[in-house]
């Protein structure tokens, strides 16, 4: 997190707001909702308390204005500029200004307020921006359900106010993953279309042959059909498919497109209903099957018949002679498989039958 | 070495204009000449600026991903700065 120069920040807990103009696009009732719950985002975590007046002037004015609405930083149309907001302090400071060439929503159909207006009052309040891409406070817009505020955004808020004496219970995101903590094990990898797709709590990283740094984004920036936090997945070249694993659940990508007709269940592999998720997921181009993981045991399913192999499923151990007894994620390359285990990586020779090389989970994100 | 004084091609024109729009909002890219060799030095940190807190690769070059990122939709309070 950050905060401006000087820290600016209220010296009085009890601040007042005033909305003074509404969006056409949505009831004036939606719009004091989405306000009003993003101030109590804020509220919840710390002392500060926030009193609405209908008239004069409040420590944060809130109003919709486009392209040049009066304070010499103009909007830019549909897009781009969503909104922005003054840190604490007299006159403008604290005042809060949304683009109204912009759509509007209570949804993920437009920009959703309430998410916008959350982010824009945590600069009213003297938050700058994060450089933690699961921060509410990170400056790019992208549409979340659930608690908005990740650790960091709490930490940085803190930091400022203390936390509320009488705390609600809170569910904080966590903060994104850190790529070189010595202990980082993965929820999932796959192959994507030449990249590697390493999937971890709500953020994946894109591994490319030629670029040197993995590219960090959250998982519904890309997939916002997708849940938070995926358990397997696997790539099936000759199909050009991805298939997601969270839970009992799976779905199908085509690129970044998802597949009508998913999700579907996991069972429809032939998994039975005891199974409640997969762990891992790897397809052996050489052989045509998939190999999928859970707990101690793993299947293997044949994609072109569409159907599991007999005699599965069988225990990971007794097949993989050097692995650990479970599996978090799973990618084939060039006859060797690579398993991630905690922040242990595995390079498991098909043709010599054994493990022949071990990693920290996170050398294949160049740590 | 090509002349920094000839003009660039248009895409590149518009790449440029874009990026230079973006750093001088929220990375304080001071208003200057294209072309100009102390403005390219400038206009390099200010690049490398908005890689580093985008953890994007730092190159100070304006390769497709960090173009990409300049084009999305955010706040417009600077990320750098008051």
């Amino acid at each position: 997190y950050n905060h401006f120069p000087r820290h600016l920040k209220w010296q009085n807990n009890n601040i007042t707001f005033r909305i003074l103009n509404y969006t056409p696009d949505l009831k004036k009732s939606d719009v004091d909702r989405a306000i009003r719950n993003a101030l109590n985002v804020w509220a919840d975590v710390t002392p500060l308390t926030f009193k609405k007046l209908y008239a004069g002037n409040a420590d944060i004015m809130i109003s919709f204005g486009s392209k040049e609405h009066g304070d010499y930083n103009p909007f830019d149309g549909p897009d781009g500029l969503l909104a922005h907001a003054y840190p604490p302090g007299q006159g403008i400071g604290g005042d809060t200004h949304f683009d109204e060439d912009e759509h509007w929503s209570k949804d993920s159909s437009a920009y959703n307020l309430f998410v916008v207006a959350a982010h824009e009052l945590g600069h009213a309040l003297g938050m700058s921006h994060s450089s933690d891409a699961g921060a509410l406070m990170y400056p790019v817009y992208s549409y979340t359900t659930g608690y908005p505020l990740a650790e960091d955004d709490i930490e940085g808020i803190q930091a400022l106010y203390g936390p509320n004496p009488n705390p609600r219970k809170v569910k904080p995101k966590p903060d994104a993953p850190n790529k070189c903590d010595p202990m980082l094990s993965f929820d999932a990898a796959t192959e994507l279309r030449g990249e590697t797709i390493i999937f971890k709590d709500r953020f994946y990283w894109r591994v490319h042959p030629q670029m040197v740094e993995p590219e960090q984004t959250l998982i519904k920036s890309t997939w916002p059909s997708l849940p938070n936090k995926v358990d397997a997945a696997y790539e099936n070249p000759e199909k050009d498919l991805v298939i997601i694993f969270s839970g009992i659940r799976m779905w199908a990508l085509n690129g970044y497109n998802l597949v009508d007709g998913y999700p579907k269940y996991i069972h429809k592999l032939g998994l039975p209903k005891t199974v409640r998720k997969v762990d891992a997921a790897v397809y052996i181009k050489d052989t045509g099957k998939t190999l999928l993981f859970t707990d101690e045991d793993y299947w293997s399913y044949d994609e072109a018949t569409g159907t599991m192999d007999s005699g599965y499923p069988r225990v990971i151990e007794d097949d993989f002679p050097g692995m650990d007894d479970e599996v978090d994620a799973a990618v084939y390359h060039y006859g060797y498989l690579y398993f991630f285990h905690e922040h242990t990586q595995y390079e498991y020779s098909y043709t010599a039958r054994k493990v022949i090389r071990i990693m920290r989970t996170n050398s294949i994100l160049n740590c | 070495a090509p002349s920094s004084a000839l003009p660039l091609p248009s895409e590149d024109t518009d790449r440029r204009n874009i990026a230079e729009e973006y750093l001088r909002r929220f990375y304080r890219l001071p208003a200057g000449l294209q072309g100009k060799q102390g403005d390219s030095d400038g206009f390099k940190t200010k690049i490398k600026e908005m890689q580093r807190f985008f953890k994007l690769k730092v190159t100070g070059n304006l390769d497709d991903n960090t173009l990409e990122l300049m084009k999305q939709a955010r706040c417009g309070v600077p990320d750098i700065g008051e």
